[in-house]
């Protein structure tokens, strides 16, 4: 068990803290693990494969904890307030969601209580209200142009479904009322029923 | 404009383009990316029938007659800079793989990194002309990688495609084409995905590689076949380490793509009702649609600066160790590999979310998920299987955690497993 982090659920720093005690819980127990298997057999080859699951895990934790860090740390280099309060929003979004989905790590580590887990759960649906508003426009500032993003649903201009009967009709077997097949297959066999 | 879309856009509390700058890393570079995609927008040559529509040869053939007008275009403008050239390139292609894409990023950069100063001028130049276009050949039917050269002392060796484990994996340079002897090549076959790309079969039988043509910036093979290994094996991963940390970035622009689509759908589509005898809401408006698609934005976004992180750091690294430093190394080749499975195991499974977060026209071509899922769901098996890549970063966690175990400090990304021996270790009530 790890000490409790007194955890601040509006702050992303205290959030990477969380995220960094998980990993190094994970990869402490993953060593432990492997440990104890190469206690039991000869072969290293044998412990690492016998071992492996909590190796992955392990390495997903190292990896999730990495982009929380960085995504916090790239907070402080936006200058514009708006901005950088829309990006907060989104990364404490990130990063709860990331605990939220990954509860069971948190708990049995002890760095969470079940209290800060169901805190947790009711800010992750908070902040889906809060980012609400600026969905479209967090969209829009990927700035795909239409020709490369190749979607009619996801047009700039959202006439969606003029757009979507225009492309249907573009479709081959559109070129004629009746497809030839038709005349092929189903006429011959029709006239003989 | 849609009502909707408009009035979104309306009630945003920040100005999006402030946001596109960071994204591109500063103004300049958002006008000068607008500058490139406005010179393919507007060229009559680029234009052709929606892919949808046509055949996969066709698909191919098209794919192939804009990569030849690519480049034409490119030399006319002058385009250098990677960046830009990637910016033109997922332009021409609307984000799809094209038939150069291996010359351009794999071939060139294997060269780059792989190959001594006297091949690069016999091999790089012509290569950067595409006097020679350049592919790879890695993976060997019924094993994961090419083995098995056998060394023979005449200055060469002969390849003889018996699969069994070698030791130890070396790039050479061989020449691929119909009319060589020794050499059968062709098409896979149709895939998932990647209609544009002609994954082939290679089948080298008893086929004679030069000396001169293995790659020995960092091996040596001597004359006699005996094999010099790099100062660090994982030098011979430079590729792979390269295109692993970009791959992390087109898990960002791949998820940022689904995300784009499945949220402007999800404001313009309205359905049912939320409070009787109201207007139908957008979709938008309901906290499970929210709870799909927010937290996949968030990710996009995060991925976003991840990438730009590890591209930056892939190529000071690299710099580093030009000039012979390779103490962070290790801890790059087990970032990219770690980073590469995650951010692509994420979006891979976020790409499916947003296709199916617009119902039924998302599993239309139409609605461009589907073609952004078979197009991005490879990367979670090549440039290195996502659990294989997960165990790499294992070792590099295992090895770390022994060394603050037995009392020495680590540095970088693992800096945090320097605390282990000083937390207490608290009773828990049961």
């Amino acid at each position: 068990a790890a000490r409790t982090v007194t955890m601040r659920i509006n702050d992303p720093t205290s959030l990477v803290e969380a995220y960094k005690s998980r990993a190094a819980r994970l990869v402490e127990s993953a060593a432990k693990n492997l440990q104890a298997e190469l206690n039991h057999r000869k072969s290293k080859e044998d412990a690492w494969n016998r071992t492996s699951v909590d190796l992955v895990r392990a390495s997903e934790a190292h990896c999730h904890y990495v982009i929380v860090k960085l995504f916090t740390d790239k907070l402080a280099e936006v200058s514009d307030a708006a901005v950088r309060a829309v990006l907060t929003d989104l990364c404490l979004l990130y990063a709860l969601f990331g605990i939220s989905r990954n509860a069971g790590d948190f708990l049995q580590a002890g760095i969470l209580t079940g209290a800060q887990i169901t805190q947790v759960n009711q800010h992750v649906k908070e902040l889906l209200a809060v980012i609400r508003p600026n969905a479209v426009a967090l969209v829009d500032s990927f700035d795909f142009h239409d020709v490369h993003l190749g979607s009619v649903l996801g047009r700039y201009d959202g006439n969606v479904y003029e757009n979507m009967f225009e492309w249907a009709k573009k479709s081959p077997l559109n070129k004629t009322q009746v497809h030839e097949s038709f005349h092929k297959h189903l006429k011959p066999m029709q006239a003989k029923l | 404009v849609n009502a909707d879309l408009r009035r979104e856009r309306a009630a945003a509390t920040f100005q999006p383009q402030l946001l596109t700058h960071i994204l591109d890393g500063g103004p300049e570079r958002t006008r000068r990316r607008k500058e490139i995609e406005a010179l393919v927008l507007n060229d009559p040559d680029f234009q052709h029938e929606d892919l949808n529509f046509l055949s996969r040869s066709q698909r191919y053939e098209q794919a192939i007659r804009k990569s030849s007008l690519m480049v034409m275009k490119l030399r006319e403008y002058g385009i250098a800079d990677p960046e830009e050239i990637y910016w033109f390139k997922s332009f021409v292609h609307r984000g799809r793989p094209e038939p150069l894409d291996l010359h351009l990023g794999m071939f060139l950069p294997t060269l780059l990194t792989q190959a001594t100063p006297e091949q690069q001028d016999r091999f790089f130049m012509p290569a950067w002309n595409l006097e020679i276009i350049g592919t790879y050949a890695q993976t060997e039917m019924g094993h994961g990688t090419v083995h098995s050269i056998n060394a023979l002392s005449k200055n060469g060796f002969v390849y003889r495609g018996v699969p069994c484990l070698g030791r130890t994996v070396s790039y050479f340079l061989m020449q691929v084409a119909l009319s060589v002897a020794g050499i059968t090549v062709g098409d896979i076959g149709p895939k998932f995905g990647f209609d544009e790309m002609d994954n082939g079969y290679l089948k080298m039988d008893n086929f004679r590689i030069p000396r001169e043509n293995m790659l020995m910036k960092y091996a040596q093979v001597e004359p006699d076949g005996t094999y010099v290994k790099p100062v660090s094996d994982k030098l011979t991963y430079g590729t792979m380490v390269f295109i692993r940390s970009l791959i992390v970035g087109d898990s960002a622009r791949s998820l940022s793509r689904a995300c784009t689509i499945a949220i402007r759908y999800s404001a313009v589509r309205h359905q049912s009702e939320l409070k009787p005898g109201e207007q139908e809401p957008q979709i938008l408006d309901y906290q499970t649609q929210q709870y799909k698609l927010f937290p996949l934005l968030a990710t996009a976004y995060a991925f976003h600066f991840v990438g730009a992180y590890i591209k930056d750091t892939y190529h000071r690294i690299s710099g580093d160790i030009s000039k012979g430093d390779l103490s962070e190394l290790p801890e790059l080749h087990a970032l990219t590999a770690g980073l590469k499975a995650f951010t692509s195991w994420t979006a891979n499974a976020g790409i499916e979310e947003c296709r199916m977060a617009c119902g039924g026209h998302g599993y239309s071509r139409c609605s461009g998920i589907p073609d952004i899922y078979v197009t991005f769901t490879p990367s979670c098996t090549y440039e290195g299987e996502n659990t294989v890549m997960m165990l790499q970063t294992a070792r590099f966690l295992m090895k770390s955690y022994t060394q603050v175990t037995s009392g020495q400090q680590v540095t970088g990304m693992v800096s945090y497993l320097n605390d282990l021996s000083r937390q207490r270790i608290q009773p828990q009530h049961v």
